[in-house]
């Protein structure tokens, strides 16, 4: 199977 | 179209209320490389232009590509695009397409 991405969610930046 | 972002447009956003107005979420060395728009607040010049859309994501601001650069890093060339007094606008390259 292919392996699934561990890179971190993101936080999230009001503008 | 460009070859490379055959999909991108250009957005200028002018500076019409006193806040830009949009969530982003993304940045290097996350599940979303470059920054995705996840809100756009009514009142916002964002949301003045109307051009912008939830879930575009945003290639460069102002010519300056946001390619590699992590979420902070992004997120203060953004605010600090939109601050500055040089200009009456803010660029975005966007596309539809992660």
């Amino acid at each position: 199977r292919e392996k699934r991405l561990t890179l971190p969610p993101s936080e999230i930046t009001l503008l | 179209p460009g070859l490379l972002e055959p999909t991108s447009t250009l957005v200028r956003v002018a500076k019409s209320a006193s806040t830009l107005g949009i969530a982003i979420e993304g940045g290097a060395n996350t599940r979303q490389p470059l920054p995705r728009i996840v809100t756009i607040q009514r009142g916002g010049s964002a949301h003045n232009c109307g051009q912008l859309k939830v879930g575009q994501i945003i290639l460069e601001v102002n010519g300056v590509s946001l390619r590699g650069r992590e979420h902070r890093d992004a997120a203060r060339l953004i605010a600090e695009a939109f601050k500055t007094k040089e200009r009456d606008h803010v660029d975005f390259l966007v596309t539809d397409f992660n």
